[in-house]
Order: C-alpha cells, then structure tokens, then sequence
C-alpha cells in the first residue's frame, strides 16, 4: 500500500491511497485502502492516509478516527494519531500518515517498521523506515 | 496561513531482516516522491492534484505494493484498489477490483470528478476507465518476479502476507520468515486463509 497526505499553502488538505490488497487475498477481497473514513479521509481540519492490517483498520474507521478526535476532543494532529493508533487498532497492526490544516505533519505505527517521508514548508525533512 | 506540508508511505510492517540496500532502495524511492510534490507545493498546485502527482509515481515503481508490484490474488493476478478525498468539500472517490488500469488513483480522482458516484468497482469501474479514456494495460504489466516467488511462500505458509518486503535471499531464508504464524486481529492468520 502506498499514500500521500497533503496539505497545502491556502491550508486546503487532501489525501490519496493506493494497493495492491494482501498477497494470496481472496479474489474479490476489498481492504480499507478504497474505503473512506478507513483507509483514506480529508476534511477541513487534516487529511489522512492508512495501511497495514486492512480488516483492523476497517473496523476502526482509523482515518476518520484521526479528524474526529481532532475535532471533538481538541486534540492536536500528532496527539491524534498517537491515540488512534494506540486506542482504536485492538490487536491490529497499521500505520499512518497525517496533515493538518495549519501546517503540521505527524504519523504513527504499530507495526515492525513503516516505509514514510514528510516535509514541511519551513525546511523540515525526514525519510525513515524503522 | 500556515505553510505547506505532505507526507508519503510505501506501507506498515517492513520484514525486521530487511537488507540494507533493500531499505535505501525505499529511502530513495520515498525521497524522489516527496521532493515531486514539495515541487508541485512550491509550483502552487493544490492539495488535491499533488497527492494524486504522487501516488502516480508511487504506483509507477514496482518497489512498494500498489499499480505495478503489486500483492498478487490467490490466483496468481492483481487487483487494484484506490481512493482519494479533497478535504475542503469533502469530495471523494474509490476504486476496487481493477485489473488493467494502469493508474488507479487517477481512476479514482475521475469517480469523484466525473462521476456521480464515490466508488465504482470490477467491471463497472473498467468500463467508467474505458470511457474516460485512462491508460490500460494488461494484467502482466503489475506483475513482478519478486512477487510471484513471494505467492509461492504465501501458498506454502497457507497464509496471507501484508506488505512485507521480505529480502530477495533464497526460498530457505524467506521461509523462515513466514514460519512464525502471523497474526491478524489477534487471530492466527490461517484462520482467515478460508476466507
């Protein structure tokens, strides 16, 4: 699974998700990647982009669970994707990237490693796996 | 107004044994891919065309599991599946079950630009390609040597694989990779296999 989260200078944010499913998956198997609100969201306050265990990730809502914490509970974009990811996986394991509106880039995992690059506008820049 | 951000992934869970050439192979691919849109950002392009610019380049390498490298079905072929959503209107859309359509995230960015629908899937959504006039391709295009030799593993685990990148090593070392019974949702992933 890949994805790009975006946010850009007017503060508008968008989110893009794209896989190949699980290897040896079931012809005809949907995963979270297509679904929005699980794999995929963006709305005025973030955008969001998930992966990993798509059955966990479904049942979470993971990335509409991200704006709604944001939304209803205040929460700051990182101070979000730490709970989700803590909170609301169960025993599943996945990953996530995040923008938010004002600027701000954040992920989180549970997972042995996650495949990430972010970069904000004032020079910030990272590429990491583990 | 605060200023631009984007973030890029390849996928969770990375094989712990994952050779290093194999890990700056990824670091380079993700770089490549955000230093794209930090362009498109400088170049003022909205939120929405950049994260489809980059998804296209990702979906492009075969390194990371999505349009060409993809996971391969239980029968040997692919099926793509992608969405997107611009955040200001909250307009959205998906796509499932794609076989020959070459960029799937720009597949989905049509269901939301030109279509009535948030997601269209298997055929109706190869013929919504058709008549928008994307890119096809034959299904053999997604598929990979390494992830052929990667079903293999899967059939003899009788399990199903996520996003492993697990080294090109011989069968011996991969298999050990697979001999610890992968959970899922806290179940041993077998018991989703019949699934």
């Amino acid at each position: 699974t890949v994805g790009c989260v975006v946010v850009d200078s007017q503060g508008r944010c968008a989110a893009a998700t794209s896989t190949g499913g699980l290897m040896n998956k079931r012809s005809g198997r949907i995963g979270d990647s297509p679904l929005i609100g699980a794999g995929t969201y963006a709305c005025g306050l973030c955008g969001v982009s998930c992966t990993g265990e798509g059955e966990a990730i479904i049942r979470g809502t993971l990335a509409r669970e991200v704006a709604a914490v944001m939304e209803y509970k205040g929460m700051g974009l990182q101070e979000a994707v730490s709970y989700v990811v803590e909170e609301r996986l169960d025993e599943g394991k996945a990953g996530l990237i995040a923008v938010s509106s004002n600027g701000e880039v954040a992920c989180g995992f549970n997972t042995t490693g996650m495949f990430r690059g972010c970069a904000t506008e004032a020079g910030f820049m990272e590429v990491g796996i583990w | 107004m605060a200023g631009w951000a984007i973030a890029v992934h390849g996928g969770a869970g990375v094989d712990p044994n994952l050779p290093l050439d194999r890990q700056e192979e990824a670091k380079k691919l993700l770089a490549r891919c955000l230093n794209l849109g930090i362009d498109a950002l400088r170049s003022d392009h909205p939120a929405i065309d950049v994260v489809e610019l980059v998804v296209r380049e990702l979906e492009s390498d075969p390194l990371f599991n999505s349009g060409r490298g993809s996971a391969l079905t239980e029968d040997g072929t692919v099926e793509m599946e992608a969405s997107i959503m611009d955040g200001p209107k909250r307009r959205c859309g998906a796509v499932s079950g794609l076989t020959t359509v070459k960029n799937p995230i720009s597949l989905a960015r049509l269901v939301m630009d030109k279509s009535p629908h948030s997601y269209l899937a298997f055929s109706g959504a190869e013929e919504f390609a058709r008549q928008q006039g994307v890119e096809m391709v034959c299904n053999d295009y997604f598929i990979t040597e390494e992830n052929v030799g990667m079903l293999k593993l899967a059939k003899e685990a009788n399990s199903i694989l996520f996003d492993y990148r697990i080294p090109n090593a011989g069968l011996e070392k991969c298999s050990a990779s697979v001999e610890t019974p992968l959970q899922m949702n806290g179940l041993p992933i077998s018991v989703y296999a019949p699934e």
